[in-house]
């Protein structure tokens, strides 16, 4: 669950976004 | 018998499918792997001219159902990131309230979750 | 059976909204209800995965009882997170 939420947060922040949504947990995904 | 290619076999695999430095593409990697949340030492990844890198996410679009097999199945954690993939698609266009979180809370107890 | 996994499903989709509670505090990051509706379903899945293996690990071992040496099986795949389950497992033992 940490590391999901970790990596979406870098994603996010990767995008400059301070919001999560599920596009960018999308993009984590196939690697988590 | 050795459990080695023989001479002939050599031969076709270093004419038909080597890769090597009079190719563009000298080889293929999968991006590394690595916890974010667990404090690791990571030693920084230099790509590497002519190794192309693979993408886990480029096909995407293609991963929210389970494409024709031939003679073996989906594994579970095909499945299973199939319907993460699909739930995903069914909440993108939510705003405010989660449809998951409407559906599941009703079943919620505390007395659970201890 | 249907209202107990529903049950089960409610209970880590709370908990996985309180873990993620601590990542958005801890990194001034908000997560939508929509990401841990998601995060909640990949856990739970996973979890069922992670439940065959055990049993299958146990069953190998001729035991009945899934034990630690099971669950850090599981975690066989990467040094740092195998690292991490024995350290956590000492500390328990402890």
């Amino acid at each position: 669950v940490i590391e999901a939420a970790v990596r979406g947060v870098s994603q996010a922040q990767a995008e400059d976004l301070d919001v999560v949504d599920v596009d960018q947990l999308e993009k984590v995904l196939p690697q988590l | 018998k050795d459990g080695l290619l023989s001479e002939e076999e050599f031969n076709l695999w270093n004419r038909l499918y080597r890769l090597g430095d009079s190719d563009t593409v000298k080889g293929v990697a999968l991006p590394r792997s690595h916890f974010l949340s667990l404090q690791e030492d990571r030693v920084a990844q230099e790509p590497t001219t002519g190794i192309h890198q693979l993408s886990l996410s480029e096909w995407s679009v293609w991963q929210d159902h389970p494409l024709p097999t031939h003679q073996v199945e989906h594994s579970d954690r095909c499945h299973h990131f199939i319907s993460i993939m699909q739930m995903i698609e069914g909440m993108r266009h939510e705003e405010d309230e989660c449809s998951y979180e409407l559906k599941i809370k009703p079943f919620l107890q505390m007395e659970d979750v201890y | 059976q249907y209202s107990h996994r529903q049950r089960l499903k409610a209970a880590v989709h709370y908990t996985v909204g309180c873990l993620c509670q601590e990542v958005e505090l801890d990194k001034q990051v908000h997560l939508s209800k929509q990401t841990i509706a998601a995060i909640s379903e990949v856990t739970f899945r996973q979890c069922e995965n992670f439940a065959k293996d055990l049993e299958m690990f146990a069953r190998h071992a001729k035991r009945s009882t899934i034990t630690t040496d099971d669950v850090k099986l599981l975690s066989r795949r990467s040094n740092s997170l195998l690292k991490y389950i024995t350290e956590k497992n000492e500390e328990i033992t402890q």
